[in-house]
C-alpha cells in the first residue's frame, strides 16, 4: 500500500539546505503494523508527511494505494488523503474553535458518506472508545495534552481508512492510556485489516509493530522484522 | 521550597464545572527531584500551573519559595517566575516569530543582570548542552518535534532557576536524546542544588526522582520515596 524509492527531501531555510531525508527505501504492505525508529531530529515525521501527502519529496518516488503521489492534482491528493489515509500528527492539529465531538466529525462531514443520524453515532463511538465521551463538549484548549492527543486519534480513525500514519501517538499518554490507544489500533489492524505505520519511542508501540524500521540522520538504517527480534 | 496544602482548582466551562485538583497537599524540599506521575487528566499539569505561578488555585494555600502565592501582587509574581522559577511547558510555548537563540535569551533579556557578550556565551552553553547549537538560527516552526521541546528546556535552564517545573519533558525524545536531558537536570540537581519537579509518564525519569508523587482523578494517591521503592 506504501512503496517508498530512493525518497530524499531538503527544507531550504533562506541560503542553507537541510537534508532531512538523503534517500530512503520502504515498502509497507496492507495489514501491516510498521513503526519507524529513531533519534529525534532523524526524519520520521518529514517521512510520516511525504506518505500522508501533507509534503512533497524533493527527489525519489512516492506511491501510497498504488499511485505516484508526484502525478496527482491537489484534488486527487486531496482525495487520497480524507478517504484512504488517517493521519494522526505529533502536535495534534486540532481545530481550536471546533468542540472535540466537531473535530472528530469534521472528516465525516468532508466526505458526506453518513447522515447526521450516523455520523453523531459514528464519533460517539470513537469517543468512547479512547475514553473522552464525556468531553465530547469541550474545546481544545480544555483539554489535558493527552486527552488532545486522543482526540486527534479518533479523528483520525472516524472514516475507517485503509492506512494510518500515527506521529508518537502515545507521547502524552500514561503507560495504561496508552495501552488502551495501542490495543485499540491492532484491533483494527486485525479485524479490518487496516494498515498502520507509526513514528515511536514507546517500546510498548514497537512491540506490537511486525517490524521495526529505523532512521538515523535522513538514512535509512535498519529493518528488523519481529520474527528476528 | 514548594508547599501545597489542601489545594483545589475548578475550571468552569459554561454551567459546568470540571474539577480538575480536589484537595491535594504536598511538601517539596529545597534541591529534591520529584516526579508526579498520574493517568491523562489526572491533573499534573494543573499542579504545576498553580506551582508555576501561571494560574491560581480555587481553595488551600500554595506556598513557592516561602510565599503565599495568592497574597502576592502581579508584579511580585511575574518576579518569582523569572528569578525563582524555571517552567517547561507540555506544547513548549516556544515563540514561534523568535529564532531558537532569540527564544532561549529572552528570559535573559528580562533580567537584564548579563551583558550581550554574557548572554551569547550562556545561551550558546545550554544550546550545546540540549544538542542543538547548529539549528540556533532555526525558528521553532522548522524544527522537529523533540527539537521543539529541547528547545523549552535550555529556556528553562537558562537563568539558573533555584526551581525547575518540567512538564513531560521527555515525551517526545528517543531514549538516547532524553536521558541526555535526564542526565543534564540530575547534574543541575547535584551540583548546584535546583530542584526539580517533574510530570512524567517516562520510566527513565521516575527512576532518577527521590520520590515519586501519584495522582489519580485530581486526588493525590500516594507519595512513595525511592529509598522504599
Ligand atoms: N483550561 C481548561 N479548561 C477546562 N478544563 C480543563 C482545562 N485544562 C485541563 N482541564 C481538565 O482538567 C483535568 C486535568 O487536566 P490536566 O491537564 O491537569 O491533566 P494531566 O494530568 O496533565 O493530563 P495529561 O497527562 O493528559 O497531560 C482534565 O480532565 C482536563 O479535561
Ligand atoms: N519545516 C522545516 N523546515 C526546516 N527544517 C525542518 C523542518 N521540519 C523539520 N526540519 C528539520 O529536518 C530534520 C528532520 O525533522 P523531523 O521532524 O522529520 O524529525 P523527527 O525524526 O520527527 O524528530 P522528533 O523525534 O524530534 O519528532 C530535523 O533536523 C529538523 O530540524
Ligand atoms: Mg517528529
Ligand atoms: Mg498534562
Amino acid at each position: 500500500i506504501v512503496s517508498i524509492t530512493n525518497v530524499t527531501k531538503d527544507y531550504t531555510l533562506g541560503k542553507v539546505v537541510v537534508p532531512a531525508l538523503r534517500g530512503v527505501d520502504l515498502e509497507v504492505h496492507a495489514g501491516e503494523f510498521i513503526s519507524i525508529a529513531g533519534p529525534s531530529g532523524s526524519g520520521k515525521t518529514t517521512l510520516l508527511n511525504l506518505i500522508g501527502c501533507v509534503d512533497t519529496a524533493t527527489g525519489g518516488v512516492v506511491r501510497v494505494a498504488g499511485q505516484d503521489t508526484k502525478q496527482l492534482t491537489e484534488r486527487q491528493l486531496t482525495n487520497l488523503r480524507l478517504n484512504t489515509i488517517g493521519f494522526i500528527f505529533q502536535s495534534f492539529n486540532l481545530v481550536q474553535v471546533l468542540s472535540v465531538f466537531q473535530n472528530v466529525e469534521f472528516p465525516l462531514l468532508l466526505q458526506r458518506k453518513l447522515d447526521k443520524a450516523q455520523r453523531r453515532e459514528r464519533v460517539m463511538q470513537l469517543l468512547e472508545q479512547v475514553g473522552l465521551a464525556s468531553h465530547a463538549k469541550h474545546r481544545p484548549n480544555e483539554l489535558s495534552g493527552g486527552q488532545r492527543q486522543r482526540v486527534a486519534v479518533a479523528r483520525a480513525l472516524v472514516t475507517r481508512p485503509q492506512l494510518v500514519l500515527a506521529d508518537e501517538p502515545t507521547a502524552n499518554l500514561d503507560s495504561v492510556t496508552g495501552q488502551n490507544i495501542i490495543d485499540l489500533m491492532k484491533e483494527l489492524n486485525q479485524k479490518e485489516g487496516t494498515t498502520f505505520i507509526f513514528s515511536t519511542h514507546d517500546a510498548k508501540v514497537m512491540s506490537h509493530a511486525n517490524a521495526v524500521v529505523r532512521l538515523a540522520d535522513g538514512n535509512f538504517l535498519d529493518r528488523i522484522s519481529a520474527a528476528e527480534a
